[in-house]
């Protein structure tokens, strides 16, 4: 799976993903990544893509999950997006990149690695693995 | 408040001793791709632009589980899905089951903006996709010999896997053995 998302300078946001699934998925599994609010979800708050185990994904609704947290209950990015990838999804199934409408980056998961990589406005740059 | 963009090339079970061979191709497509996204943004482009961007080099990199290098069906076919979102309108696309577009990302958006609908499968997405346009390609070129590889590994060990994942070896025997009682990979 692979994913993107970002905020302008006005806090507009949007996020992007693609896959092609599970290896060894059976013909016609639909998996997290087009279902709007498990593996892919944008609104006020924040950009979210997931990739991981579609079926933990979708069971957790993992992105509209950050959104609802941060919406909701007033949580920073960070706060909600570590809530998800730590309590609501199975330990080495899920990881997500987002970003808020204030500029905040997040790249968490609860599998071995992810790859990744992110960027800021003030000059904050990163690429990671494990 | 400013800027910032995040992308990932996937999750998993991904080696610490990742082989240099390996690891360098995809640090190196990471790298390629947050830069050409931070180029996109200080030139303006909209953010909805931008993912869109990124997404399609993302899909371009056949060491990634996205277009060109997409991993196997149990029959051993591809099935590509994508989906792109506006965070200020909640306006969306998405599409599954694809066999022939080269760039579902961009199948999606068309989605999101030529139809009244938000989500297209199977045969109607890929109907779609000749209608709009879109650039297709025979299914084999989406196809490498290493997701071949790894379909051959998953079958053996009667399981499937997400992004990365290692396969399980007996070291005894040195045969696939599976670990879950539920025939899935559970570690990632």
């Amino acid at each position: 799976t692979v994913g993107c998302v970002v905020v302008d300078g006005n806090g507009s946001l949007a996020t992007a993903t693609s896959t092609g699934g599970l290896v060894n998925k059976m013909v016609g599994r639909i998996g997290d990544t087009p279902i709007i609010g498990a593996g892919t979800y944008a609104n006020r708050f924040c950009a979210v893509s997931a990739t991981g185990k579609g079926e933990e994904i979708m069971r957790a609704t993992v992105a509209r999950d950050v959104a609802a947290l941060m919406e909701f209950k007033g949580m920073s990015l960070e706060v909600a997006a570590d809530y998800v990838i730590q309590h609501c999804t199975p330990k080495g199934t899920a990881g997500l990149v987002a970003v808020s409408a204030t500029g905040e980056v997040t790249m968490l998961f609860n599998t071995t690695g992810m790859f990744r990589a992110c960027a800021t406005e003030d000059g904050y740059s990163e690429t990671g693995i494990w | 408040m400013g800027w910032a963009i995040a992308l990932h090339g996937g999750a998993g079970d991904i080696p610490r001793h990742l082989p240099p061979e390996r690891r360098q191709p995809r640090e190196a497509a990471l790298q390629n791709c947050l830069s050409m996204g931070v180029a996109a943004i200080k030139a303006n482009k909209s953010p909805l632009d931008v993912v869109e961007l990124v997404v399609r080099e993302l899909e371009n990199v056949p060491c990634f589980n996205a277009g060109r290098g997409s991993v196997l069906t149990n029959s051993g076919t591809v099935e590509m899905e994508a989906c792109i979102m506006d965070g200020n309108t909640k306006r969306c696309g998405a599409v599954s089951g694809l066999t022939t577009v080269v760039n579902p990302v961009s199948l999606a958006r068309l989605v999101m903006e030529k139809t009244p609908h938000i989500y297209l499968s199977f045969q109607g997405a890929e109907a779609f996709a000749r209608e709009q346009g879109v650039q297709t390609v025979d299914t084999s070129n989406f196809i490498t010999s290493e997701n071949v590889e790894r379909l051959k590994q998953a079958k053996e060990a009667n399981r499937i896997q997400i992004d990365y994942t290692q396969p399980v070896i007996m070291a005894s025997k040195g045969e696939y053995e599976e670990t879950n009682p539920n025939l899935d990979s559970q570690i990632g």
